[in-house]
């Protein structure tokens, strides 16, 4: 199994508050 | 929807300042392209934010940071699942 939890690149959605690279949780 | 100015970025937050130009690109690139507009707006975010601005006030600009990125996201989908044809 290899990292599949990659959330690169963030993506933006209208109206919800962006939070960049900052919403890759641990 | 009123332009959006550097005056109007410097009042707010940080993190605000990535929010206001994401709902101002969102728009511009999702006619571009549709499937993949949340996705590259979030790479665009990382650029600076003068240089974001510069690119609302000029299509040709962003429209080439657009094709960038979907390059470079296309590159990143490659890696990941190798599986194209021609």
């Amino acid at each position: 199994s290899n990292g599949s939890s990659i959330t690169w690149p963030p993506e933006f959605h209208p109206g919800v508050p962006w939070k960049g690279l900052q919403n890759i949780d641990p | 929807q009123e332009p959006l100015t550097a005056s109007m970025l410097a009042a707010a937050p940080p993190q605000e300042q990535k929010q206001m130009l994401g709902e101002r690109i969102y728009p511009l690139v999702h006619r571009m392209h549709s499937a993949l507009a949340g996705k590259i707006t979030g790479m665009l975010l990382e650029i600076d934010n003068s240089e974001l601005l510069h690119m609302l006030e000029s299509p040709e600009s962003l429209h080439s940071k657009v094709e960038e990125a979907v390059a470079v996201l296309q590159a990143h989908h490659a890696k990941e699942g190798s599986h194209k044809s021609g």
